[in-house]
């Protein structure tokens, strides 16, 4: 038996379309203590890994089960959800579906077939790291943003106590530098200079499901894979990202 | 230049 009720569909949307910007399918390890979901996307650049403890929840309800499922279609009648709509989901074991109910001015259903997506067992693997940044999704987005003008990739840095998110085309380069009194920042934790290179695109991606206000945890080291963790909804998502390394 | 390497690389 699965059974959950979220209070604000929209919200869960974004969980949604964190996962589904990166991976095709996911499978959901649900059991009593909530929901959780690990997956590499296919190229194995990019580890996804989502956890829903049961109180995020209005109403929860579970017994272990792995439910996989296509994320485009799952991000597709997510995408129906109304602004104030509650989301239901339901296992349907007889028939094999997912139900996705959206209550609000109306009830609607939809049934999602569940595909045969193995559990990975993938970890979070455990990698110690000399810098931790939290700074909001806002300024690091726009960031980003600047370094996308420039090149399809980018170099977080921490330089002499400042988080530095830089870029550098053929042409034109950009730069956007953090002191840790910036507004933007919340906390540096810094252990030592450190940069790494990444792909643009990936990095947007694991930052599309935040809001300009909600708080990145950045890990950073040299030549490491970047760790990005923050909360939406009362779920936790962490990324990491392979670098991009001289050859 | 620079290469993109997979996360299995690290955990091996």
């Amino acid at each position: 038996m699965f059974r959950a009720v979220i209070s604000e569909a929209k919200e869960f949307k974004k969980v949604i379309d964190a996962a589904s910007n990166l991976l095709d399918e996911i499978c959901f390890e649900v059991n009593e203590e909530g929901i959780k979901a690990r997956a590499m996307d296919p190229s194995h650049v990019a580890l996804v890994s989502i956890d829903i403890p049961k109180e995020a929840f209005e109403e929860y309800e579970a017994d272990v089960h792995d439910i996989g499922v296509d994320l485009e279609a799952f991000k597709k009648i997510m995408n129906r959800a109304k602004a104030k709509d509650k989301l239901i989901l339901e296992l349907d074991e007889e028939k094999n579906k997912l139900n996705v109910i959206f209550k609000g001015a109306a009830t609607r259903k939809f049934a999602l077939a569940l595909y045969d997506v193995s559990s990975s067992n993938l970890q979070v693997p455990d990698i110690e790291y000399p810098n931790e940044i939290l700074i909001k999704a806002g300024p690091f987005v726009d960031a980003l943003k600047d370094a996308d003008l420039v090149n399809d990739h980018v170099t977080l840095k921490v330089e002499d106590g400042k988080f530095i998110v830089y870029a550098k085309g053929d042409l034109n380069e950009s730069e956007t530098i953090f002191e840790e009194d910036s507004e933007s920042i919340i906390s540096m934790n810094i252990g030592e200079n450190a940069k790494s290179t990444f792909n643009l695109e990936y990095l947007r991606d694991m930052t599309k499901a935040a809001s300009s206000s909600d708080i990145l945890k950045i890990y950073l080291g040299t030549d490491m894979p970047v760790k990005i963790e923050y909360d939406v909804a009362g779920a936790n998502l962490t990324f990491l990202l392979a670098p991009r390394i001289e050859s | 230049k620079n290469k993109q390497v997979k996360l299995s690389d690290f955990f091996r």
